[in-house]
């Protein structure tokens, strides 16, 4: 699946 | 940002420092685990590779190269200039039984099958057993120094308030991410027999030391 997670967290 | 999550933040930092400080003052590495130290210098490298590709903030990306600095200078103090002190007996756990499953897992469960997506759920999963040899060593030796079992309270305390920041993220924002959540959960159920005995021990001052 094409999702761009952009993870914020460390 | 709430404040579980920056209470998280702050305790893995502590975490990553007192360790370091331990080594560097004490001049020794006894007690700790190599192993478990690699293991951490790969969670953070395979997660940070975004660090000049993907700015979120100031604090992200300063707190990124902290992460990283500390961690490849603990490895270094362990297996370079302190590595006589080194406890390589006690030391074996088999990190590839880690690295594999964690490897083929990341292939098979992600978000996205991109490149950078498939090695940040590599971390995720890795992260969440990586303190294994650490432990595994504690109880080969039978004890740990309180300084260690301070080191393992904040860095087992670090996942547990993330724990309540992706609650309170769902709760307020609607925010999820299951990969993260489940190895989170897994990762703080690893301390659970720790926290009880440093919770009964080593806050009563006494040494943390396992039952034989």
């Amino acid at each position: 699946s094409k999702k761009n997670v952009a993870h914020d967290e460390l | 940002m709430n404040v579980f999550r920056f209470l998280g933040d702050l305790s893995h930092l502590v975490a990553i420092v007192i360790l370091l400080l331990k080594i560097w003052k004490t001049r020794s590495c006894s007690g700790i685990s190599g192993r478990s130290q690699i293991l951490f210098a790969i969670v953070f490298t395979t997660r940070y590779l975004d660090l000049f590709s993907n700015f979120i903030s100031v604090y992200n990306t300063s707190m990124k190269i902290v992460y990283i600095t500390c961690s490849y200078a603990t490895v270094y103090l362990i297996y370079g200039k302190f590595k006589a002190t080194y406890d390589f007996n006690h030391d074996t756990f088999r990190i590839e039984f880690l690295l594999v499953p964690s490897a083929i897992l990341a292939f098979l469960v992600n978000h996205d099958f991109s490149p950078l997506e498939i090695l940040w759920t590599f971390s995720i999963y890795l992260e969440s057993v990586a303190i294994l040899p650490q432990l595994f060593l504690v109880s080969k030796t039978g004890e740990a120094e309180t300084i260690t079992s301070h080191y393992l309270f904040a860095l087992g305390s670090y996942r547990l308030l993330y724990l309540l920041n992706w609650l309170w993220r769902y709760f307020s924002q609607g925010f999820y991410d299951l990969i993260a959540l489940l190895s989170g959960i897994l990762q703080t159920v690893l301390y659970c027999d720790f926290f009880y005995l440093y919770i009964s021990k080593v806050l009563k001052g006494k040494k943390l030391s396992l039952p034989a």
